[in-house]
């Protein structure tokens, strides 16, 4: 089904949906806060 | 699906007749709001920011369920700042609602809502009183509460709907309702007035055109989804809420100190479970923020570590 | 897909009409296939027994004209426009529309020069108008022009025609994304399994020191 293949094609090429320093920079950013964030929540539990 | 929509006058005359509310405080247990009045009164909702806003519900009653079938704001501004706001636009809702019966739509008045921004659903004594003054003389009516803010941040609807007791009812015991947490400048508020009124059970209903409409945005919904982030969206949201969780650690703690001096046997219990409370609310900060962490790491693997 | 649905039914009309004609009158109906301003896939024509049959013939060209437009670019057209019969306007934007679509293949973002290059287009202004009235008003691409870093941002490109040797590159990357959703499947199902575990032994610690804590009491009594 080539109209099929030519979707598929182009849906393919959209990954990765987003790829660059910047974006990874923020990622990880957001995961160390998130974390601390976790880890004050335990030292409150404690 | 269709048949809610239609608007049996002569039932609406014999049930106002009856008044079966009068005899039971706790008559009305449900609420079935439309898709298109829960929309209204979130965007209406959200539009206010951090300034509360109210509005009306037009519908009907349907023995002991009050049907939402949709909403209107109200031109006042602030809620909780002010004595019942709803009395500046009581010239605007005669209006609204002559005009409207001239359009055909024949549903009254059903009860009001506001919003809480930030610091969840349930009636302050305001609300309270409002309330009740409004079950005195405009029933069948009920409130609703809208937090727009934790709407965004759970990605449902943070919604509540109430009945205020008449004077001097003593209701039977309530079964523990979910724990919320409540903002410190807002606890002395919570805690009193919690027993004058009681919670209904809140379900949604739509039209087959709304269930088309809903269909066609389907796409567009799933987009904003997966292109949003709660841990990006709620960023003041949660620093507020940690923010007013250190400001209660203080307080515990201070009450501690002050109770380790004097002679007076501490309190333990009630520390103990307002520290309790304050443990709860950062588990539950925490989690939400997991959870948003969760799936950005989710779509990350998903969309962002194949290679074309 | 709505540019899949859109050209459905052209592509329907024209492997029909391709089907019916032969020699030169199936040739012409390639020109007016290549020219027509919301077609933008061949390989179902192409597939068309009496097309396949202008191979070695003195038709051979409009083959070759199509197969051109199936998977080359306006760069293939013009190192070898001795070899292919001259193109109408009509051809020569659309033979354009389809190069961005095989650039926007390996990049997601465009430099101007690269486009004005490859498109023989001669300013800023005229590269701008051809990319927002001609491609995304087409529906062919999505995309956002950055004026400061000349270049084009594409958010999504319309698939050309597949060439036979993009396939195995094509499963490929759907096999990879298949196992990598599976994994992260497996992964939240463990950890799942694990928060489970934990809360298990949570609560039983919790009622050890319940249990421990009412002793004491008891035995204080």
């Amino acid at each position: 089904d080539n109209s099929l293949a030519r979707q598929v094609s182009s849906l393919l090429r959209r990954l990765p949906a987003i790829e660059s320093g910047k974006f990874q920079d923020d990622f990880l950013m957001e995961y160390n806060d998130t974390l601390l964030v976790t880890y004050l929540a335990m030292i409150t539990n404690c | 699906t269709d048949a809610i929509y239609f608007y049996d006058e002569a039932n609406h005359a014999k049930i106002q007749q009856q008044k079966p509310w009068t005899t039971d405080p706790h008559y009305f247990k449900r609420v079935k709001i439309s898709a298109l009045a829960l929309l209204k009164m979130v965007v209406h909702a959200r539009s206010g920011g951090t300034i509360e806003i109210m509005g009306l519900m037009q519908g009907k009653v349907d023995g002991n369920t009050i049907i939402v079938m949709d909403a209107f704001a109200l031109p006042v501004e602030g809620t909780e700042t002010r004595v019942n706001a709803q009395a500046d636009a009581y010239e605007y809702m005669v209006d609204y609602s002559q005009t409207n019966k001239q359009a055909g739509r024949l549903e009254n008045v059903v009860g009001w809502y506001h919003s809480h921004p930030g610091y969840g659903c349930w009636l302050s004594g305001i609300d309270c009183s409002t309330q009740m003054l409004n079950q005195q003389f405009q029933e069948p009516f009920l409130a609703v509460v809208i937090d727009p803010t934790r709407t965004v941040s759970a990605g449902k609807v943070e919604i509540g709907a109430f009945r205020t007791y008449p004077e001097g009812y003593k209701p039977p015991s309530e079964p523990v309702s979910e724990y919320q947490t409540i903002p410190l400048n807002k606890i002395e508020d919570f805690g009193v007035h919690c027993k004058q009124y009681y919670s209904l059970d809140v379900t949604y209903f739509k039209s087959s055109l709304d269930n088309h409409l809903l269909d066609l945005l389907w796409n567009k919904y799933w987009v904003n989804t997966l292109s949003s982030s709660p841990l990006l969206a709620n960023r003041d949201y949660v620093a507020g809420q940690i923010s007013d969780l250190a400001e209660k650690l203080e307080q515990a703690e201070t009450q501690v100190h002050s109770r380790m001096g004097s002679m007076i046997p501490s309190k333990k219990k009630e520390d103990d479970s307002q520290l309790a409370k304050i443990t709860r609310d950062s588990s539950k900060i925490t989690v939400e923020q997991v959870h948003g962490l969760m799936s950005q790491v989710i779509k990350d693997i998903l969309f962002n570590s194949v290679h074309h | 897909m709505d540019i899949e649905q859109k050209q459905a039914e052209l592509i329907e009309y024209f492997v029909k009409q391709a089907e019916i004609h032969k020699g030169l009158s199936l040739g012409n109906l390639i020109v007016e296939a290549t020219s027509h301003s919301s077609l933008f896939g061949f390989s179902e024509i192409l597939s068309v027994p009496n097309v396949v049959q202008l191979q070695g013939t003195e038709h051979s060209v409009y083959l070759d004209l199509l197969r051109l437009f199936a998977h080359g670019t306006w760069s293939d057209y013009k190192s070898n426009s001795g070899r292919l019969p001259p193109l109408v306007p009509d051809q020569v934007l659309k033979l354009k529309q389809l190069s961005v679509l095989t650039l926007a293949e390996t990049d997601k973002v465009l430099p101007y020069d690269n486009l004005m290059q490859e498109l023989d287009v001669s300013n800023v202004r005229e590269l701008e108008d051809f990319l927002i009235n001609d491609c995304m008003y087409a529906g062919i691409v999505r995309g956002k022009l950055d004026q400061l870093r000349r270049c084009f941002e594409v958010q999504f490109a319309a698939g050309r025609d597949l060439r036979p040797e993009q396939l195995g590159g094509m499963i490929q990357t759907l096999e990879t994304w298949l196992n990598t959703s599976d994994n992260l499947l497996h992964s939240i199902q463990e950890k799942i399994k694990w928060a489970d575990t934990m809360s298990e032994l949570d609560k039983k610690h919790r009622k050890e020191v319940e249990d421990k804590v009412d002793d004491i009491k008891k035995s204080l009594t």
